[in-house]
């Protein structure tokens, strides 16, 4: 008989709402990548203030701006600071909040640069 | 603790009182309204133990400093809900007074009587919410009250000290507020 393959379980299946409940899927995901629904994230991102980016510019794009709003929020909600999407802050993301925002948006770089 | 931007809070001379009221017309059924009433009034008197501030249920909700309502999906204030679970709140800086809470969620009185298994603590919400209410926003220690997040049928029912130092520097405190009390018990319910 073959041994089962090895799972990542997080503690979060049943305390999510539809939306949020597709998060699992990106743990591990990291910089460079593209995959279908980061956009997803990046707007989770986006209304709690650690993420500004015009809405036509967000995409499934794992990209540098990304990386630095989850260091944000990792560092905000006292979570291990690595910049990736770990089970521990995939976890935290699908638990339910309050939907006032946690921190004022970054500064647009790109206004910055004019 | 935090704050939002320009530090607000309510302006007029401490001691005060501070009124609240909830929409007649956005109310939920599956909650009694008086075990709602019950729950605001100790949510209420958890911040004026420790700040010079009184809260004190008013009948004319137009009237009252603080509106209370629960409400379903866009509710015209530019932060709609979601439905079951995702955002379950939110209260506006001062002196705004506006809080409204998700009316999707299963909302809990008593974990005895709610076995869902989505049950949300309407407790641990409403104090939280009260908080922003009167200035403070999202803290980053997980065991306060103003950390942002709360799991299905867990409570948050007890002011940490993040979360007093942080209203207190808004308000003052009270002057029957003793934190020597307050440090005594965290010790006793650490080692229950």
């Amino acid at each position: 008989r073959t041994t089962p393959p090895a799972t990542t379980m997080i503690s979060t299946v049943n305390h999510h709402n539809s939306t949020w409940s597709t998060f699992g899927k990106f743990i591990d995901t990291s910089k460079g990548s593209h995959v279908s629904g980061i956009s997803d994230l990046k707007n989770y991102m986006q209304r709690f203030g650690y993420l500004q980016v015009s809405e036509t510019s967000i995409n499934d794009e794992f990209n540098e701006e990304f990386e630095v709003a989850i260091t944000r929020y990792q560092r905000k909600l006292g979570l291990t600071v690595t910049g990736k999407l770990d089970t521990e802050t995939i976890s935290q993301m699908t638990v339910p909040r309050c939907g006032v925002r946690d921190t004022a948006p970054p500064l647009n770089t790109h206004a910055i640069q004019h | 603790y935090k704050y939002f931007k320009g530090k607000p809070r309510w302006s007029r001379a401490m001691p005060t009182t501070l009124t609240y009221a909830f929409s007649p017309n956005n109310i939920i059924s599956s909650v009694n309204l008086s075990d709602i009433k019950v729950i605001f009034r100790r949510a209420f008197s958890r911040w004026s133990s420790v700040i010079p501030v009184n809260f004190t249920e008013a009948e004319d909700y137009g009237f009252s400093d603080i509106k209370i309502g629960f409400y379903n999906g866009d509710h015209d204030d530019g932060e709609p809900f979601d439905g079951v679970l995702g955002v379950l709140a939110h209260g506006f800086s001062p002196e705004s007074g506006r809080l409204h809470l998700d009316a999707a969620e299963t909302w809990a009185v008593d974990f005895e009587r709610e076995k869902s298994a989505v049950a949300i603590d309407l407790e641990s919400v409403a104090i939280h919410e009260i908080g922003h209410v009167l200035g403070l926003a999202h803290s980053s220690v997980k065991e306060s009250v103003m950390y942002p997040s709360l799991k299905p049928r867990e409570k948050k029912t007890d002011l940490k000290v993040d979360d007093i130092e942080g209203i207190q520097q808004l308000y003052g405190s009270n002057p029957n507020f003793n934190i020597e009390a307050l440090a005594q018990s965290d010790t006793s319910s650490n080692r229950g």
